[in-house]
């Protein structure tokens, strides 16, 4: 049975440098 | 472009926490995303609020716009309708949980501008 880690659940939403 | 969903959404999916604790996809919890972050040494648990939802440019898809962290930062996601995201004190929700049901078998509360996601970013952006 294939066991994922907790975050592959959560999106990375990480805000870009620019502006 | 998004064509499918990852199969750890799937009920029944076994999702290993920060601490080693294994627990099944449709049980986690709020804190178990708060404290599996905390244990980690380069994520860091951000809160997203959902500022607008479009229609994506592929069928099946939509734009959901958030805004990132205390500073509110502007970050515009496209995912399938069906894509599932975990809103703070309430759990998985997704545009169309109808679709997420049929299609994951994982229950799920609609979508809505103003809930506020988990997300990740890395501590070192920081």
């Amino acid at each position: 049975v294939p066991v994922f880690p907790w975050h592959s659940l959560v999106p990375f939403l990480a805000p870009t440098q620019s502006d | 472009s998004p064509t499918t969903l990852p199969p750890f959404f799937m009920r029944g999916s076994i999702i290993q926490l920060a601490d080693g604790e294994l627990k099944r996809v449709e049980d986690l919890k709020t804190e178990d995303f708060i404290q599996s972050a905390e244990i980690s040494s380069e994520l860091k648990i951000d809160s997203s609020t959902v500022e607008r939802i479009d229609t994506g440019q592929t069928p099946n898809a939509v734009i959901i716009q958030f805004g990132v962290g205390e500073h509110k930062a502007q970050v515009c996601v496209e995912v399938l309708l069906e894509y599932p995201f975990f809103v703070f004190g309430q759990g998985w929700s997704s545009c169309c949980p109808d679709r997420t049901t049929q299609l994951l078998e994982l229950s799920c509360a609609k979508l809505c501008v103003g809930d506020v996601c988990v997300s990740l970013t890395l501590r070192s952006l920081r």
